[in-house]
């Protein structure tokens, strides 16, 4: 663990006298390596562990009796503070409907996660439409239908419609008509580099005015998480992150590496297939869970 | 100390920060900056200029040609298992094998083994008809009855290729690996010598969580080699160098992109350049 790591690496220095500005230097490439080894990307390893030396610095580590302890506490309460602040609320709207649109890339679980929220939301005592925008992927419109049985929520689909711009302009005279108050719109996936659709992804938004949109990122993702996250955050302006499969034995380093490069609140995380396993994100569990 | 020649550290650095990037982790990119100093300190590579394409020369031997061939039975239909996580792209690497093997002038069957997702069976179906194969769909629940009466239906129809799509499952779901490993039973039972192939599809923006995966399917499945899917993402997929390394596992084929034809054998070459451009 990072705690007997710390540990090993202070007594062996203070073994050979005072503890130095150095030793704390040397010492964060323990956390360093446990972030890499969780799949936190390179370059945010590298700020975070930059940050952690200031504050160590500071909070003058070579002065204290236990600094392998404080070290780990500083690791912690930094990695914490920058996972957060927690916020799982979902912002409602008056007058409704509230508009959420989920984005991301392929096979991250944004059509499980619709069907999730919808769930949930319900639970909230609210009235949801699932909106199936997902005009590609064979089946997906099924898809989506099927998990809206599921929760017993209305699925707008617009049979033969090539245009997700369209479907998505039309569910909102649908949801005034038929007294629904939120309006998940499910989205195809869709890569960050492919212009097409990120301009389609655009249109989408422009079209509907989402009050939330949220990126659905899979837990496992690795160094390119970064990448993807960045670019969406850029062309949609996303209001959250949600990050599935955690059930996994993921470290989930990916949730850092999101946190960081948009500066938006993780809101929950899915942890399992079926409609109800959806939590949510807790930054201090998220915190150790990184560290391993 | 440290006698003898070394490379520049700036060098190695930048070149561990590359490897790292690349999803190589950082025990590989450790092991290789290791290796590299001791040929450098042996003089296998001449100066600092000389690493880059020496470290390159020795990537593209991880994968000899012989691995990544698919493995075809002598007497038909060649079996080939697919399995992998959630969302890993199995049902379209599916559809795209079909189109290949189609092109081939092979007579294709698929198994649509995925019989608890929404509308899984739909999605295969619908590759099936755009592609014009055969599909054995199932009516129950369990999988094993499925791939049970597809090994039937391959035999009876004389088709080349059974090619069986499986749910998608978590490593860590012990009962669904239970499940996994079952299904690979019946076909082995059914058909002599099958599964011909069983193929590991990974997600290309997958991080150090492959290696896990790779582990745990090949010990449930014994998996045969990679579907390294969506590389036509900006994720280098460095992964398979791990797990070439910690499994011992091959990548056949890679994936670019969702319609039927954007698959390729795996091309070491072309994928070891990529993995530094
Ligand atoms: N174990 C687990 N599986 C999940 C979770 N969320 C989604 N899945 C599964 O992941 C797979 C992909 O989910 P989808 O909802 O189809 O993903 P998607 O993002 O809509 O996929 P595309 O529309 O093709 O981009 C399915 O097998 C889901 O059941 C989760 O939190 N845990
Ligand atoms: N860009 C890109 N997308 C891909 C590739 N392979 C699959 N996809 C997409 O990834 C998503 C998931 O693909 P599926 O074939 O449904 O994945 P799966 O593993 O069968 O999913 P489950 O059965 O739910 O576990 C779909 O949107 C596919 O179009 C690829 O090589 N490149
Ligand atoms: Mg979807
Ligand atoms: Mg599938």
């Amino acid at each position: 663990s990072l705690t007997n790591k710390f540990s090993d690496v202070f007594r062996r220095m203070s073994g050979r006298g005072k503890i130095t500005e150095q030793n704390v230097r040397e010492s964060i490439q323990q956390v360093r390596q446990a972030l890499l080894e969780a799949d936190v990307n390179y370059k945010v390893a590298r700020q975070f562990c930059d940050q952690v030396v200031q504050k160590a610095i500071g909070q003058e580590v070579i002065k204290s009796l236990h600094p392998g302890q404080l070290m780990v506490k500083i690791v912690n309460d930094e990695l914490t503070a920058l996972m957060g602040p927690v916020d799982p609320r979902i912002y409602y709207v008056s007058p409704p409907p509230t508009i959420i649109m989920l984005a991301g890339l392929q096979g991250s679980g944004k059509t499980t996660t619709c069907g999730k929220l919808a769930k949930l939301i319900m639970h909230q005592g609210k009235h949801p439409m699932l909106v199936a925008c997902d005009l590609q992927r064979p089946a997906a419109v099924d898809q989506l239908t099927i998990i809206g049985q599921q929760v017993g929520v209305p699925v707008f689909r617009i049979e033969g419609e090539k245009n997700p711009v369209k479907v998505a302009r039309s569910s909102l005279d649908q949801a005034a008509a038929t007294g629904r108050d939120v309006v998940i719109i499910d989205t195809a996936g869709r890569l960050h580099i492919d212009e097409e659709m990120m301009k389609q992804a655009e249109d989408i938004a422009k079209a509907t005015r989402p009050h939330q949109i949220y990126l659905v990122c899979d837990a496992m993702t690795g160094q390119d998480a970064v990448n993807s996250a960045r670019e969406f955050n850029q062309r949609l302006e996303l209001d959250g992150v949600i990050l599935t499969k955690f059930d996994s034995d993921a470290r989930g380093g990916a949730a850092l590496s999101v946190k960081a490069v948009t500066g938006k609140p993780i809101k929950f995380i899915g942890v399992g297939e079926k409609l109800d396993r959806l939590e949510e994100f807790h930054a201090d569990r998220m915190a150790s869970r990184i560290l391993g | 100390l440290v006698s003898g020649r070394q490379l520049d550290e700036d060098l190695m650095d930048e070149l561990e920060a590359t490897l790292i990037q690349a999803d190589f982790g950082v025990a590989s990119a450790m092991k290789i900056r290791q290796d590299l100093q001791a040929a450098f300190k042996d003089k296998r590579i001449g100066s600092g200029d000389d690493v880059i394409g020496f470290l390159k020369d020795e990537l593209k031997k991880y994968w000899p040609p012989a691995d990544r061939s698919l493995r075809i039975s002598p007497t038909p239909p060649t079996v080939v298992l697919v399995a992998g996580i959630n969302g890993a792209g199995k049902t379209t690497s599916v559809a795209k094998l079909a189109y290949q093997f189609k092109s081939e002038g092979k007579k294709v069957c698929l198994a649509a083994a995925d019989t608890f997702r929404a509308a899984a069976v739909e999605q295969l179906d619908i590759w099936a008809n755009r592609i014009g194969v055969e599909i054995v769909k199932g009516s129950g629940s369990d999988p094993a009855a499925v791939v049970y009466d597809a090994c039937d239906a391959a035999v009876g129809r004389k088709a080349d290729i059974l090619l069986v799509d499986t749910a998608g499952r978590l490593h860590t779901q012990d009962n669904l690996m239970r499940e996994l490993t079952k299904i690979r039973n019946v076909v082995a039972k059914k058909i002599p010598s099958a599964p011909h192939e069983v193929l590991l599809v990974l997600d290309a923006t997958t991080g150090q969580n492959a290696i896990n995966q790779a582990k745990a399917f090949a010990a449930a499945i014994d998996v045969t080699g990679i579907f390294l899917a969506k590389l036509d993402g900006t994720a280098k997929g460095g992964i398979v160098v791990a797990i070439r390394n910690e499994v011992n596992l091959p990548v056949k084929f890679v994936g670019l992109g969702e319609t039927y034809e954007d698959v390729e054998p795996f091309d070491p070459d072309q994928f070891v350049e990529a993995l530094f451009a």
